[in-house]
């Protein structure tokens, strides 16, 4: 759907919520480790997705273990935020954002501020 | 900033790229002029150019719209959550989620909670297209998240810096003098 401003679209064709694919995670906001919490498993396909959890799973529990409290913390390192480990309100706004779809940790070693490392690394080199 | 693992860029022998639609879109112009702007973004600071190409089988870069599983593995979820993706040099491929609400214009009369800005998407997706990650720089234009209603298409200092470890700085300009770097535009909404 393309339109040159946001008077032009039809009434129909706008959805007047933001439910958007991850609407359900804002049920999981104050969850933190330690508690099973219905949902949880999908937050953990997202982590997995976007870098945060390296081993893919297809039955992921809904138990806040430590694994998913160090993806959240690595999250929130990424997007400036405070690294409590819990899915405190910041973090959940900030997870039901519209995103890109390219992971920000890929392979598990490249994080979103590494760049200047590897340039400082390749510059050195160079020298 | 940050790279794909390996720093994959384009050869030096490869500075004059091409880009294609993919003709199953039949994309106006319109669209299409906002991908030329979203290119003008990275060339105006690097030694890249980018030309339009009508062979959408030899161009560099492929760029189409697509809705939920569209065979690279990495399906669209709908409305919002994942908008684009894009692959790391040399593979040249741009998905967009077609079931978004794109703006073309004027992203400011938004108010609207889902109408997503065309043109700051892919200025961030045609950065993977030429080798850099995500960067946690909010203003930067690789930043990966952006709320609907935002408009962010000038590339920020962190950008720059980025592509310019990949590419060098564009020769017709000085890399300390040069397009001011970008901010984020919001609607009043926000």
């Amino acid at each position: 759907h393309f339109f040159p401003n946001v008077s032009s679209i039809p009434p129909s064709l706008l959805p007047n919520t933001t439910a958007g694919a991850w609407d359900s995670f804002h049920k999981l906001s104050g969850c933190h480790s330690g508690q099973t919490v219905p949902g949880i498993s999908k937050l953990k396909t997202y982590l997995h997705y976007f870098g945060y959890i390296g081993n893919a799973s297809k039955n992921y529990t809904d138990d806040f273990d430590d694994g998913l409290e160090s993806a959240v913390k690595n999250y929130q390192l990424n997007f400036n935020l405070n690294t409590t480990g819990e899915l405190d309100e910041p973090t959940v706004n900030q997870i039901l954002k519209p995103r890109c779809g390219v992971a920000d940790i890929i392979n598990g070693s490249s994080t979103m501020n590494s760049g200047k490392a590897a340039s400082m690394v390749g510059h050195t080199v160079a020298h | 900033y940050s790279f794909f693992p390996g720093m994959p860029r384009w050869s030096s022998r490869r500075r004059d790229l091409t880009y294609a639609f993919d003709p199953r879109n039949q994309l106006s112009d319109d669209v299409k002029r906002v991908f030329g702007n979203a290119f003008t973004r990275w060339s105006e600071w690097t030694p890249l150019t980018f030309t339009e190409s009508s062979n959408y089988d030899t161009a560099d870069l492929k760029i189409g719209f697509y809705g939920g599983n569209h065979g690279d593995g990495e399906d669209f979820d709908g409305v919002l959550g994942t908008l684009a993706h894009a692959f790391a040099p040399p593979r040249g491929l741009l998905h967009l989620d077609s079931d978004e609400t794109w703006i073309i214009d004027d992203v400011f009369a938004s108010g609207s909670p889902s109408a997503m800005d065309l043109e700051s998407v892919a200025v961030h997706e045609i950065g993977h297209l030429l080798g850099l990650g995500h960067s946690s720089i909010e203003e930067a234009v690789m930043f990966p998240t952006i709320s609907s209603g935002v408009r962010k298409v000038e590339l920020a200092r962190d950008d720059v810096e980025g592509i310019q470890v990949l590419y060098g700085s564009n020769p017709d300009s000085n890399s300390t003098v040069g397009p001011t770097f970008g901010g984020r535009e919001t609607s009043g909404a926000h």
